[in-house]
């Protein structure tokens, strides 16, 4: 079976919020 | 090259490999990289969430990459 609607919703906030931890870091350098 | 040391590149490689929805769960990481000590993994999961190149999906054992896609 596929995923349910909220965790592909979870999923996705989390990946937005990794994006911007690597986003972060990377201005850091 | 990418300023990660060999095991966060194996473990990063791994989870980019993963074709799953949910994505790598932290049991097939430890069976794929048995060579290495847990604890050691675990370390290279936490540094490569830290800095954002994975995160966790559907529960704190299972990641995905930001690279992919």
């Amino acid at each position: 079976p596929g995923l349910t609607e909220e965790q592909k919703k979870k999923i996705e906030e989390n990946r937005q919020k990794a994006l911007a931890r690597r986003a972060e870091k990377l201005a850091q350098q | 090259a990418n300023g990660l040391t060999v095991t966060q590149n194996q473990v990063l490689n791994l989870i980019k490999a993963c074709p799953r929805p949910e994505g790598m769960n932290f049991q097939d990481l430890k069976s794929q990289l048995h060579n290495l000590n847990v604890s050691v993994i675990k370390q290279a999961v936490d540094f490569l969430s830290n800095e954002g190149h994975i995160y966790s999906t559907v529960d704190d054992d299972h990641f995905k990459s930001t690279d992919a896609e």
